[in-house]
């Protein structure tokens, strides 16, 4: 389960490179 | 400021996304390469378009999981962004986010940090030091560190991106929860059991109130049942169906992946402690939501 804890969090990738 | 990014690549951007999803990429990739050499062409390499045209073939690279070639576009993206938007520009600190995300993606931690820090410091400087931009900058770094085993650093950058997302966005933010959750992670690394039993037991509480009202002796979070339950298996030895609790199906409702997962985290945490009847209330509620 600490596991599964530890693979929910993800590095968030910033989408907003696509706007500028 | 001042740079809009065209029509034209709005909409090839769209098309190739489309394509992606499709995992059609043999079309897509041609796709941006034909459109980032007209673009050369036309305005010349360093231009904020070709820069917006790199990032869109990066993105697809990144779908197919080629990291590798996802950085170097990204890299060259980064260059014409600091010459043509300047060093401290949004922009730039999105494109060295991305780059420390893909790095992160092949286990490259420690050389993604400083991309990550260096993005951090921009946002900082351009939005201020709690902006929630800030904050989720601070949970990618967090993350990044947590993988190096630097608990402290983990906990520093988790708390201050939890104090941001708390105080801009309210409690009941699921960045909140979702911090919380991560931060608790790292105090299971480090074998601070109770610390993140505490947190866990705010999450469920907090996802509690927000669903059906302040917690009272009617109306009780699913860790406070499953704890009693846990004191009166030694009083009466069979404690019986969950429907002897009153709130029980009510406690059980309160559904979210967040919620989920601290359910089941909990519920370890539980059972480390022999604390069975406990972990088998969470982990079948943890079901049940399922």
């Amino acid at each position: 389960d600490q596991q599964g804890t530890s693979r929910q969090q993800q590095l968030e990738w910033d989408d907003s490179t696509l706007t500028y | 400021g001042g740079y809009e990014v065209p029509n034209r690549l709005r909409t090839l951007h769209n098309l190739v996304i489309q394509y992606a999803s499709q995992g059609r990429y043999e079309v897509a990739v041609p796709l941006c390469k034909q459109a980032l050499e007209d673009l050369e062409k036309s305005s010349g390499h360093d231009h904020p378009d070709v820069a917006t045209m790199l990032n869109i073939l990066a993105l697809v690279y990144r779908d197919q999981n080629k990291y590798k070639e996802a950085t170097h576009l990204l890299n060259d993206a980064l260059a014409i962004r600091e010459k043509t938007l300047g060093k401290d520009h949004p922009a730039v600190a999105a494109t060295l986010n991305n780059l420390a995300v893909l790095f992160g993606k092949r286990g490259k931690y420690k050389e993604a940090e400083p991309l990550c820090k260096r993005a951090l410091g921009i946002r900082e400087k351009v939005l201020g030091r709690s902006h929630p931009d800030v904050a989720k900058q601070l949970n990618n770094l967090a993350l990044l560190c947590l993988n190096q085993a630097k608990y402290d650093e983990v906990e520093y950058y988790y708390k201050r991106a939890l104090e941001i997302f708390e105080s801009k966005l309210g409690g009941d933010d699921p960045s909140v929860a979702r911090t919380k959750n991560n931060l608790a992670t790292c105090y299971l690394k480090q074998g601070k059991f109770k610390d993140a039993e505490t947190l866990y037991k705010e999450i469920l509480t907090r996802a509690h109130e927000k669903e059906f009202g302040s917690v009272n002796n009617d109306n009780k979070p699913i860790w406070m049942h499953a704890e009693e339950r846990e004191e009166s298996k030694s009083k009466q030895k069979d404690s019986g169906p969950y429907v002897e609790y009153g709130s029980w199906y009510k406690a059980c409702k309160v559904d979210s992946p967040t919620v989920n997962t601290t359910l089941k985290s909990l519920g370890a945490l539980y059972r480390r402690q022999g604390k069975l009847e406990a972990a088998e209330t969470l982990e079948e509620c943890a079901t049940k939501s399922r």
